[in-house]
């Protein structure tokens, strides 16, 4: 199994007294297939090894007097850093001001729209839900019912066309002077240039402070396109990573953060509305590492 | 190597980026790579290695299957984890079946997730389909029990059952889904006469052990593959097949009614290697 050749490397590196260049190539070599293992795209693979070298070969580090352990802290902070910012969490500058979540279809957009306005209920904010998926069966009675359970209201209205909806939500926003409106866009491809185009629509209309994608922690190599295709179209500020209750390694946040330097906030940990949980760059680190 | 091997070592990277980017897996794609090699001439071209890669990952594939059903009313068991796709599946699946002159019964049996219920009830009364649902909060076997009353008393086949989504990790969900079944199985011998995983083909190597869980405990008779539409390539599927030889049934490929197709392993492999 993957991760125990990757742990029995880590022993072998730490337990020798003196390390190679040749040593450091191996070991290497097995982080690579680890973090392969671990859904990182293979040219944030490579490119997080080429750093990882480049650091790891230096003479204090070969020459120290435990170089193994040495090498395996230069993984550990390498792979925390091209995570980072440290710490999670999302802060609003001023009100009133939106939030919009992004994503493809399935990652958990509407049940985490449910999960941000329990936060800023709880910071004193008052809270719109505004439900803009209009093509979802059910999709709004969906987010109706989340935010009647946590006592938030909620424009959801159905019969409209998305443009002619959005207007109408945000002047329903304005109207009734609320602090913060969460907005929850339909499931999309980033290949759907329609779709895309719709949603930057959106966020034309409403200039949130975050955008955020919202990211399935089992995605595969299709993550790294999927960011640069968001970024592009919408120059997103975040990411919120789900379903990490579940044992996917999460490599696809490393993709992501390869490609666009988007802070990660946080981690999706469950269904419930309480289950979100501040980012944490070496947690994650260690997750992926298996 | 590079002078033992006959392609030239850009072109074995070139091989190598192609299966890792399709989320075959690093170890599935050094075993196909070497079995590869070996099977080359020196003097082979990239064609003729590619050729030989797709008759080597086609090999990994079991025979194209459909549903496998007898005896109505049959029950079909859709799961998998949070979001692959399997209400959607089950009324593109339902619509079809419609089509070829069946009449099929919608079950929501996730009675868990906000407005599941109705997302099925939705999508039922959209195709013009009978539907059973129970409350938010009740039990799924219930609904299940239930579902299959009606479907006999109304001449209802087949009866397409939805569950609600859970990680595989979490052990009494898992237990839940072992309830459902074994109640379907008391209800009438030998149901469920199918077991579809769903899965999304967005997703990297997760989705194995999703599919070594999922079988462990229910015993998975097919796949679905869903959102194929997306540029993800889905290789887990060829170490799902390997591992277990769990045919996939069908690939979804949109979010309309129309979206489903039986799945092709000739034209899956086309579009991996693409
Ligand atoms: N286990 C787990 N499930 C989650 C998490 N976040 C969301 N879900 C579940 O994932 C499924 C999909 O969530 P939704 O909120 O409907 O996803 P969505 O992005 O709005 O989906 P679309 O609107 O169809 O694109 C539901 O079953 C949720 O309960 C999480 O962090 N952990
Ligand atoms: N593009 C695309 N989207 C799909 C496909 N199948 C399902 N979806 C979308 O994926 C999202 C989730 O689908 P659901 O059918 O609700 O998934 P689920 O597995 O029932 O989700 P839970 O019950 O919450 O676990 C919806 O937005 C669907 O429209 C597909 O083949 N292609
Ligand atoms: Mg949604
Ligand atoms: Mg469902």
């Amino acid at each position: 199994n993957l991760s125990q050749r990757f742990q029995d490397i880590i022993k072998k590196l730490t337990g020798k007294g003196k390390l190679s260049v040749e040593d450091v190539d191996a070991a290497l070599k097995e982080v690579r297939i680890a973090l392969l293992a671990a859904d990182v795209h293979l040219s944030a693979v490579k490119a997080f090894s080429q750093n990882v070298r480049e650091k790891a070969v230096a003479r204090e580090i070969l020459e120290s007097l435990t170089p193994g352990q040495q090498v395996v802290k230069v993984v550990r902070d390498e792979l925390t850093e091209m995570l980072g910012p440290g710490t999670g969490g999302i802060t609003v500058s001023s009100y009133p001001n939106s939030l919009m979540l992004v994503g493809l279809q399935g990652s958990g957009k509407t049940t985490t729209c449910a999960k941000l306005a329990r936060i800023f209920k709880k910071k004193g904010k008052s809270v719109l839900l505004v439900g803009l998926d209009l093509k979802r069966p059910a999709a709004l009675d969906q987010l109706k019912y989340l935010a009647k359970q946590e006592g938030i209201p909620c424009f959801a209205e159905q019969g409209a066309g998305a443009q002619a909806t959005t207007q109408k939500a945000q002047e329903y926003f304005r109207a009734h002077h609320f602090d913060l409106a969460i907005l929850d866009t339909a499931g999309r491809l980033h290949t759907d240039s329609d779709l895309m185009a719709e949603v930057k629509a959106v966020q034309d209309t409403f200039r949130p402070a975050e955008s955020i994608l919202v990211l399935d922690a089992t995605t595969g190599h299709v993550a790294l396109s999927v960011a640069e295709e968001f970024k592009r179209w919408l120059d997103y500020d975040s990411i919120i990573l789900t379903k990490m209750d579940g044992d996917a390694r999460g490599g696809a946040a490393l993709s992501c953060r390869y490609v666009t330097a988007k802070p990660i906030r946080y981690f999706g940990i469950g269904e419930k509305t309480d289950d979100l949980e501040p980012f944490y760059a070496e947690r994650l680190a260690s997750r992926i590492l298996g | 190597i590079a002078r033992r091997t006959p392609l030239s070592s850009s072109q074995w990277e070139e091989l190598q980026v192609l299966l890792l980017e399709g989320d075959l897996g690093p170890e599935l794609a050094e075993q196909s790579l070497e079995n590869l090699k070996a099977s080359l001439e020196r003097d082979a071209t990239l064609e003729m290695a590619l050729a030989n890669l797709r008759a080597i990952l086609l090999s990994l594939l079991p025979a194209d299957e459909g549903l496998r059903l007898v005896n109505p009313p049959a029950a079909i068991l859709f799961v998998g984890v949070n979001g692959t796709g399997k209400t959607t599946s089950i009324a593109k699946l339902a619509h079809s079946m419609r089509e070829q002159g069946r009449r099929p019964l919608l079950v929501g049996a996730d009675t868990f997730r906000a407005a599941a219920g109705e997302q099925l009830q939705q999508w039922a009364t959209r195709l013009g389909l009978p539907f059973i649902g129970h409350e938010i909060g009740g039990d799924p076997s219930a609904v299940v029990f239930d579902a299959m009353e009606m479907a006999a008393s109304r001449g209802l086949d087949p009866v397409l059952i939805d569950t609600a989504g859970r990680q595989h990790t979490t052990h009494n969900l898992m237990e839940e889904l072992k309830k459902i079944k074994r109640v379907l199985g008391k209800k009438k011998a030998g149901e469920p006469q199918e077991v579809l995983l769903v899965l999304d083909a967005n997703a990297g190597m997760n989705a194995i052990a999703q599919a070594q869980v999922f079988h462990e405990t229910l015993g998975v008779t097919g796949l679905i593959l869903a959102k194929f539409d997306s540029p993800a390539r889905a290789g887990f599927l060829f170490s799902i097949a390997r591992q277990w030889q769990l045919p996939t049934k069908f690939v979804g490929v949109g979010e309309k009614a129309e979206n489903i197709r039986p799945f092709s392993a000739v034209e899956f492999l086309d579009q991996f290697l693409s």
